[in-house]
């Protein structure tokens, strides 16, 4: 290489138009890449420099800070719809590194790094000093509310069984001794109604998914659960490139590309933010 | 900023590149 002039970067102002649009697309690329959880919004851009690109265009570097919303990432509410979880429920945040290539007046995502983590006991205290922080994920009695609800719900059901695919969040209350629940399901090709062995049911080609809220509430003799699922429209089957160049479409085809669902993992954090593969 | 006495300067906005606005709250 050349010994030339030293790159410069172009001084951008955080607020400006052009650096909230780059803080857009990789948001946008969060929400459509993470493996788990919930989506994620904008909340604040931390710092941006603009190198010059050779032969042509030019690479933002970006630091952004998210927060989580209360919509599941398999949820297809768009996240302009999507509210803010507030604090008293705990809130999270995202912090971001980001690498996006402009071009031709489009961003392209080269590199994208997140970590994400609740906001402190302490702040939480403050805003509500009775409510409830996040539990971990693999507390037996969150496990245990879980099954129950997801039990309770097929018990209900007339149609397809529904199986867990992960638990999203959760928080126990002392008094009365009670456990909230959200987590993500999926159906299966049998019906609820009729299930004698859950483990041979196959999840559906066609994913359908679903995103319930339980209470499991501890009482004298025994326990009540309360349970509400919604259940999103199914995802069709997108054709998925070959190496040989022909497309696919069949069962054993990822339905769909962007969001990877990986099987209920209670060793993660209650909170964790998993951004999948970067485009380079 | 050095002036002169008598000039009188206005006060400019001040000027925050970044960090930029926060949309919802800071935790």
């Amino acid at each position: 290489v050349p010994v030339g002039p030293a790159l410069v970067y172009r001084e951008l102002d955080c607020d400006d138009p052009e650096t909230e649009q780059a803080a857009l697309v990789a948001v946008d690329y969060i929400n459509n890449h993470v493996l788990r959880g919930y989506k994620h919004t904008l909340n604040q851009i931390d710092k941006v420099k603009v190198w010059p690109r050779r032969p042509m265009g030019e690479v933002f570097e970006l630091e952004i800070d998210t927060l989580e919303t209360t919509c599941h990432v398999l949820d297809p509410t768009p996240l302009a719809n999507c509210t803010v979880r507030p604090q008293m429920q705990h809130a999270v945040e995202g912090d971001c590194d980001f690498r996006l290539l402009k071009q031709d007046g489009q961003f392209t995502v080269l590199f994208a790094k997140c970590d994400s983590s609740p906001d402190s006991a302490e702040d939480v205290r403050k805003v509500c000093p009775q409510c409830p922080l996040l539990a971990p994920l693999n507390d037996t009695r969150v496990v245990h509310a879980v099954d129950a609800a997801l039990t309770a719900f097929n018990a209900q059901s007339n149609g397809s069984y529904f199986r867990l695919v992960e638990v999203s969040r959760a928080q126990l209350t002392p008094l009365p001794p009670s456990t909230y629940v959200e987590f993500a399901v999926a159906a299966t090709d049998c019906v609820a109604a009729e299930v004698t062995d859950p483990a041979k049911c196959n999840l559906l080609a066609e994913k359908q998914y679903g995103f319930c809220k339980a209470t499991l509430t501890e009482k004298v003799g025994g326990e009540d659960v309360a349970v509400t699922c919604t259940v999103f429209q199914t995802q069709p089957l997108i054709p998925q490139p070959q190496p040989d160049g022909t497309e696919a479409v069949g069962p054993t085809v990822v339905a769909d590309p962007g969001v990877t669902v990986p099987e209920a993992s209670p060793d993660l954090p209650a909170a964790a933010l998993v951004v999948g593969p970067v485009v380079v | 900023k050095v002036v002169q006495p008598d000039v009188a300067v206005a006060a400019g906005p001040v000027v925050h590149p970044c960090p930029g606005r926060i949309r919802h709250f800071k935790i």
